[in-house]
């Protein structure tokens, strides 16, 4: 299928996470609980990011090479404040609360 | 890792907030 690499002209609005979400089985659930679609893009690869301490910063740079750090950083904390998300063993690591 | 569990706890208790 596309791969993420062939994303990276993407306009963002249309870019990697969401799109990318389908190949993880999230089962349709796409949120759209006020987040924008940076946020959700975001959410979305810790949501699926398989490693114990969680996914970080530099990782979600890497898949999202169409955001700037800035804005990552900036998703990130929002996330956090609203208890989607929560670091775990620095502030660069986190992980989906929701995550079993 | 207590640190980690604490944050988990917190952030599902801010996700609740949120979802009342």
């Amino acid at each position: 299928g596309k791969s993420l690499m062939s994303a990276s002209r993407v306009p963002q609005s249309f870019s990697a996470g969401i799109g990318d979400m389908r190949g993880y089985g999230v089962g349709g659930s796409i949120p759209v609980n006020g987040l924008t679609a940076h946020q959700s893009q975001v959410l979305n690869l810790i949501k699926n990011c398989p490693m114990p301490e969680g996914m970080s910063l530099q990782e979600l740079k890497h898949q999202l090479h169409n955001m700037s750090m800035s804005t990552i950083k900036q998703a990130v904390e929002f996330l956090s404040s609203e208890g989607h998300i929560y670091s775990t063993v620095d502030d660069d690591h986190y992980k989906s609360t929701d995550a079993e | 890792q207590e640190r980690i569990r604490r944050n988990k706890e917190a952030a599902q208790q801010r996700l609740a907030e949120r979802c009342v």
